[in-house]
């Protein structure tokens, strides 16, 4: 027998194909593909010397100890049993193919020649866990004690949450230590629920979710851990904790309450003793955002842009002061003011508060000084003042046909600057009157 | 001033006090300009190099009193382009200006003058007035003195220099004031101060003209830079004011 080079595929003829094989053979070749593999063949030419029940000369298929079958004759032809376009499938990664020729080929007195055949080989993946399945074969591989997953060449088992695979990577140990839950909604339960959970359990079930989320659990029916009527929860525990603070130890088989946890982590301990048939317990949870206090101005000055009915956890608001007005944090003047709902619930910074702005004393005027036409001494938004020339020594320059009083009549505006209306920041200018000696020369005496 | 009187405070609140080459006067433009007669900075039959101190004061009628306000430092000299010190009988050009190193605060003794803006301040007869701490009969002024003057007729002043023989330019840039009939006139000393018109249609005094030159004082006719032809220049030197 010749054994093939593990290759993932091939040709396999009869001898010196496609001249006529010579007779008294009796020659099998084994096709070996990689394990994980199975055979798959299939016949490209075929010409051998028909005869009943393939006696005389015949190609023999076989695989996994049984066989696939005995063929001769030619293909498309009636006599003899031809494989067709059959395609052969072994089960394990091998296949064995006899080629047997007997002393003539004859017919009729004549000489016959016969080519012989080509056979096309190639390796396909074994789906070790579909056998798994259907148990009835024999089964290969070992089995997967839990979920089974099949990939080209080979597979690999996994054991469903709670579990952890064991070293010889089929068997599944109930390991339930670490389980982390991150998703914002799901579901917890005790291994094999509802079906009695397994003993000695050491389990901790972790629920981790983004700061600023608020974990809700509710417990689903049925309910049911091993309990005492007198001593509270001797045999198996279940203990809840959020944030580390402990909210209870339950069992028996009322279910708890819904919880709202107030919390983004909470921690379900499981413990169990060596015996019981309790059908364990399954909660759902699901997560709320943190919800901050609706935000309350401090004066009648400050505004909040685009009040929400409701803010929670990253949603901000922007707090901002009507004109004339400056936000104010302490005394610290901000040019705006965003607060942020924080994953405690609280805001990032505390309301500020709305100042009125401040022009600060008007600039002096050379040679010309002002009045407050508004409250003396108040600079404040809208605070008004009218500066004047020291007449008549000075002048107040114009222009554009405006009077003087115009001119000279600033505003403490809201961006917190002294303005007039026509000429903006800039101060007015007191310019030198000529010619106008208060004093002039004056003669009487004619 | 030859046969003044004394003036007032606040009569002519815009007369300097100044002293380089010896007294000269000036005027207030504006509240940091003073001004002047180019010949009180370049004096004619002077060496050009001499540099003199330029002290001006403001704000007084006496000489006593005004010396003893501060002085005003002077930040910038400017001469008129056509001024020419070494032509002792041309005063053509003669306008100078003095920019005062700060501002000036006004007040009822500190007033600056008005300039011309047009021809009939000449029309002959108009009378101005002429101040200045300048000497009078030979001896010096302790106050400020003022004159009142008629704008004189241009030929009678130029037929009056020709017969004094005098070969002085009497230019377009200039007019001539008083009379030879009159003793009032200004004299040294007096140079740079202004002439200075009531217009009584703006009600104001406007500077006409510069004490520039004269042929003795009293008597005659005293002649002055035309301010009206120099205000351009006035108001480029001022520039951006």
């Amino acid at each position: 027998s010749i054994p093939l080079s593990q290759k993932l595929f091939g040709e396999v003829t009869s001898p010196l194909y496609p001249k006529p094989y010579p007779n008294n053979l009796d020659k099998t070749t084994v096709i070996t593909v990689p394990t994980g593999f199975r055979v798959k063949l299939v016949f490209w030419q075929f010409d051998l010397e028909p005869s009943e029940g393939c006696l005389y000369d015949y190609v023999k298929i076989s695989a996994d100890k049984k066989t696939l079958g005995r063929f001769c004759g030619q293909l498309g032809s009636p006599l003899g049993n031809p494989p067709e376009a059959r395609e052969f499938v072994s089960q394990g990664n091998k296949m064995q193919l006899t080629f047997h020729t007997d002393f003539s080929n004859e017919e009729n007195g004549t000489i016959m020649f016969h080519k012989g055949f080509l056979a096309y080989y190639q390796a396909v993946d074994l789906d070790e866990c579909a056998s798994q399945l259907n148990s009835l074969e024999e089964n290969l591989q070992p089995q997967c004690q839990h979920l089974c997953h099949n990939y080209v060449g080979s597979y690999f088992c996994t054991c469903r949450p709670g579990y952890e695979l064991q070293k010889d990577g089929h068997s599944c140990q109930a390991e339930c230590s670490n389980e982390l839950f991150t998703e914002p909604s799901g579901y917890v339960s005790s291994l094999e629920y509802p079906q009695p959970y397994p003993p000695d359990l050491r389990c901790n079930y972790s629920i981790r979710v983004e700061r600023g989320l608020t974990l809700h659990l509710k417990f689903l029916e049925p309910f049911e851990i091993d309990d005492h009527q007198q001593v509270h929860c001797p045999y198996d525990q279940l203990q809840i904790y959020a944030n580390g603070r402990n909210i209870g130890e339950f069992c028996g088989k009322k279910r708890p309450t819904d919880f709202d946890t107030s919390s983004n982590a909470v921690d379900l301990l499981f413990f169990t003793d060596e015996s019981g048939d309790s059908r364990g317990w399954k909660l759902h949870y699901v997560t709320e955002v943190i919800k901050c206090p609706q935000p309350k101005t401090l004066d009648k000055f400050t505004i909040i842009q685009d009040v929400q009915p409701q803010y929670q956890f990253r949603d901000y608001f922007i707090a901002t002061c009507q004109q004339g007005y400056q936000l104010v944090e302490g005394n610290q003047v901000l040019l705006s003011f965003t607060a942020v709902c924080q994953d405690d619930g609280t805001w990032h910074r505390a309301m500020p508060r709305c100042r009125i702005k401040d022009c600060g004393p008007p600039r002096s005027l050379t040679n010309g000084a002002f009045n407050y036409t508004t409250t003396k001494g108040v600079n404040t938004y809208q605070a008004r003042i009218q500066y004047y020339c020291q007449e008549p020594y000075y002048k107040m320059h114009t222009r554009g046909g405006i009077s003087e009083i115009q001119r000279g009549a600033y505003t403490c505006t809201a961006q917190g600057i002294w303005k007039n209306e026509w000429e903006g920041e800039k101060i007015p200018r007191c310019l030198p009157v000529c010619g106008k000696p208060v004093n002039p020369v004056e003669q009487k005496q004619r | 001033i030859i046969g003044g009187q004394k003036a007032k405070l606040g009569n002519f609140p815009w007369q300097a006090f100044t002293n380089i080459y010896g007294r000269g006067g000036g005027a207030l433009l504006g509240d940091r300009w003073i001004l002047t007669a180019a010949h009180t900075l370049y004096p004619k039959d002077h060496d050009a190099q001499s540099n003199a101190t330029v002290d001006v004061f403001l704000g007084h009628v006496s000489v006593e009193e005004i010396t003893k306000l501060a002085n005003h430092p002077v930040r910038r000299v400017s001469i008129h382009p056509d001024y020419r010190q070494d032509e002792s009988h041309n005063f053509e050009g003669d306008i100078a200006l003095l920019e005062l190193e700060n501002s000036v605060t006004l007040g009822p003794n500190l007033l600056p003058i008005c300039l011309p803006d047009n021809e009939t301040f000449y029309d002959r007869g108009l009378m101005g007035y002429v101040s200045g701490f300048g000497i009078m009969e030979e001896r010096l002024s302790y106050d400020l003195k003022f004159i009142r003057l008629p704008v004189a007729k241009r030929e009678a002043c130029e037929s009056w220099l020709r017969k004094n023989k005098r070969k002085d330019v009497f230019s377009q840039n200039m007019f001539c004031a008083g009379d030879p009939s009159l003793k009032q006139d200004a004299c040294q000393g007096d140079s740079g101060g202004v002439f200075a018109v009531k217009d009584e249609n703006s009600d104001r005094w406007v500077a006409t003209g510069i004490v520039s030159w004269g042929i003795g004082c009293s008597r005659g006719y005293g002649f002055y830079t035309k301010l009206l032809n120099y205000v351009d220049w006035i108001k480029k030197e001022m520039e951006g004011e």
